[in-house]
């Protein structure tokens, strides 16, 4: 029931004895040093009426919960945590529910920490479409500003229930203050900078000071009525919902160090390797 | 020509509805073939290139296999293979460190560099998570191989890689349960 640590040579990762969920992270160079809580939650999608844009369903265009509160996973559910060590990758193994887990991993000498999450097939049997999110909660005081790559060039700063050039109403403040992601999003208050790089382009935001939330997996039962005719319904290869997989990488510096962190890991991961193989039988001697 | 097919699929792909997924379904399945389509045409490219780039042989270079599906943990051609070589081309201009996960059948491997260095390997179990992905079906890897390759600028290194019978310690992992 102790917490475990697992730690490279540059970064350390805290989690829960009891919970097996993510409790602190560090910069092991800089110091730098934060309590970090992450949940895997899930909005249910706004069902509308396909007549009336008014009462839009949340759909291909339009992300539009039907609540300002996301939901935990079923309470009752035991989560289950498994951890691997090795002299290369210590990796933990989490489990939220039967269809969303992860696999936290710190390569040696790595500079981030990567999760691998894995999510769906999400269940739509209640007759609710489901939008699930992972949440970073931090503590960071943020100001309600955080960064994101969205126009796919440039670092924008954005300003929770602000807009720069005209004055923001809004019943809706979930919807209101999502924002893509193309490569990375992050906040930071005046020393520390966490950033979360993406494999591919995603929706997220900043709802509350020191959060970030980042969207994963949608499976909605309505059109939105904003032209595509159809619900963003896909099935994977069994005929239930698509399962979808994919990496963040969480970063963690001085507001100082981050800007050459992020630019600099932003190039190893979209530009990265290209990975092809022969079943040759030759030696590396007769290869040389 | 072989590259033209993947210019003409991501030049349909960019129209908007692509670009932010607000095609129908069917059209996203299409766009999905023309992709993949495209991909396969320039692996043949690449294919070629390394024929032309690779040390003289007495025989003809054997062709390269691509593994699309690594992320789900699949790959014929390090699952069906107790010896194979892995060819990893690095596009940035500058030496990089990669970290590699290969889906394979054995617990124990024996990795060497093309200086002929051994390099350092761990052997991870695939998680039932994983396993149980329906597009997983047929893959027989119950097991990863994870190592770091060190890359020039803009060029390949060639891995040569083997199952080996002998248990090396360093190489296994171990797995606890927190609760």
């Amino acid at each position: 029931k102790a917490d475990i640590s697992i730690k490279n040579q540059h970064l350390s990762l805290m989690f829960d004895g009891n919970t097996g969920m993510l409790k602190s992270m560090k910069n092991l160079n800089s110091g730098a040093s934060i309590p970090l809580q992450q949940t895997f939650q899930y909005y249910i999608g706004h069902p509308g009426n396909s007549s009336v844009k008014r009462f839009q369903a949340s759909g291909a265009y339009v992300f539009r919960p039907l609540t300002s509160a996301s939901l935990d996973f079923q309470p009752t559910l035991k989560k289950k945590t498994l951890y691997v060590q090795g002299q290369l990758v210590q990796e933990i193994w989490q489990q939220f529910s039967p269809w969303v887990s992860q696999v936290v991993r710190l390569y040696d000498q790595a500079k981030y920490a990567e999760l691998e999450w894995t999510v769906g097939p999400i269940p739509v049997s209640d007759g609710k479409g489901k939008e699930v999110i992972t949440k970073y909660s931090t503590g960071l005081q943020t100001n309600g500003v955080f960064y994101t790559d969205a126009n796919g060039r440039e670092i924008l700063k954005r300003v929770r229930n602000h807009r720069a050039t005209w004055e923001l109403k809004t019943s809706e403040p979930v919807a209101a203050n999502y924002y893509p992601i193309n490569s990375r999003v992050y906040i930071n208050d005046n020393k520390t900078q966490f950033t979360v790089m993406t494999d591919r382009s995603q929706g997220g935001s900043s709802l509350q000071d020191g959060n970030i939330e980042v969207m994963l997996h949608r499976r909605l039962l309505y059109d939105d009525n904003l032209g595509v005719g159809e619900a963003l319904n896909e099935t994977g290869a069994d005929g239930k919902g698509l399962i979808a997989r994919g990496k963040h990488y969480l970063l963690l510096d001085t507001v100082q160090n981050s800007g050459a962190l992020h630019r600099e890991m932003g190039l190893r991961l979209y530009m990265a390797p290209s990975l092809s193989f022969t079943n040759s039988q030759m030696k590396q001697q007769e290869w040389s | 020509l072989n590259i033209q097919v993947l210019k003409e699929a991501m030049g349909v792909a960019q129209h908007h509805d692509a670009v932010s997924g607000t095609e129908k379904q069917a059209v996203a399945y299409d766009y999905a073939m023309r992709l993949s389509r495209g991909n396969y045409e320039c692996q043949k490219v690449v294919n070629d290139a390394y024929k032309k780039l690779f040390p003289k042989q007495k025989e003809v270079p054997p062709n390269q296999m691509f593994c699309n599906l690594l992320n789900i943990s699949m790959c014929q051609a390090t699952e069906n293979n107790k010896q194979f070589t892995m060819t990893v081309y690095n596009p940035l201009g500058r030496a990089v460190s990669h970290w590699v996960r290969l889906p394979v059948i054995g617990k124990s491997y024996v990795i060497t560099d093309p200086n002929g260095k051994s390099v350092p390997s761990q052997v991870l179990p695939i998680s039932n998570v994983t396993k149980n992905i329906p597009e997983r079906k047929g893959s027989l890897a119950e097991n990863e191989l994870v190592f770091q390759v060190a890359l020039p600028p803009l060029g390949f290194s060639t891995f040569f890689i083997k199952m080996s019978q002998q248990s090396i310690k360093k190489q296994r992992s171990v797995v606890g349960q927190i609760d």
